[in-house]
């Protein structure tokens, strides 16, 4: 099983090796083994390409492939490092790697500024969080009236841009996640240490290999 | 807590496309 998953997986576009993945995340050989069969699972739910369509991620997230969201986007967008419209895996591990409970809290607070940093301008506007707020709403069954909408945003960005900007800067993210930490609660899957007991296969192959 | 006491990015934090435990549900 273990000559079948290196010698397969090789073949697959955008693969990297586990000694190299471990080397550059959180996560030891063997989680990025186990992770290749969550990665393999996702991938091949739609088609099997061995990479993660936009659908497939929908799907995996939502149990629902057409389910559009403008925050599965963005998290798609930032996992597709070479922004070729797919999620190899060597993306997908150090994508998820950010969200290892071990990782240093600084990228997750810079993965999140991304997240929310909607145009790409290095900054969050106003209009960026506004756009999110409705989102959400969209996405929810709560109804909030439009005042309501801009007392919330203009609260929080007062609250948020201290430097009285107009917008909010990497440094006044930081300062303002510090103040509020559950912010960062989706930042940390605690899966990710467990990784190896939901998916064992191939580490309990890789370890009959090893031993021979 | 309700949506009214919350920071628009703690509102925001609540999203489904910000939870990827799910991508772990077998």
């Amino acid at each position: 099983m273990g000559c079948l998953y290196s010698k397969n997986a090789r073949n697959v576009p955008g693969y990297e090796e586990p000694t190299v993945l471990a080397a550059e995340t959180p996560f030891t050989v063997d989680e990025v083994q186990a992770l290749y069969e969550l990665f393999k699972k996702i991938s091949s739910s739609i088609i099997d390409d061995g990479l993660i369509h936009k659908e497939e991620f929908q799907l995996a997230l939502f149990r629902n492939r057409n389910r559009r969201n403008l925050f599965a986007d963005r998290v798609f967008d930032l996992f597709d490092l070479k922004r070729n419209g797919v999620i190899e895996f060597g993306e997908f591990v150090r994508s998820l790697g950010v969200f290892h409970p071990n990782a240093p809290m600084a990228d997750k607070i810079a993965f999140a500024f991304r997240l929310y940093d909607l145009r790409h301008t290095g900054y969050i506007e106003r209009e960026e969080l506004k756009e999110m707020v409705l989102a959400l709403l969209h996405e929810s069954d709560l109804v909030l009236s439009d005042d309501v909408v801009e007392m919330i945003v203009d609260k929080t960005f007062k609250d948020a841009d201290t430097k009285g900007d107009g917008r909010i800067d990497q440094e006044e993210w930081k300062e303002f996640v510090s103040r509020y930490p559950s912010l960062m609660k989706n930042m940390t899957l605690p899966y990710l240490k467990d990784i190896t007991l939901a998916f064992p296969s191939f580490v309990l192959s890789s370890e009959v290999e090893d031993s021979e | 807590t309700t949506p009214l006491t919350m920071n628009a990015f703690e509102l925001i934090s609540t999203s489904q496309g910000l939870n990827l435990s799910s991508l772990f549900e077998k």
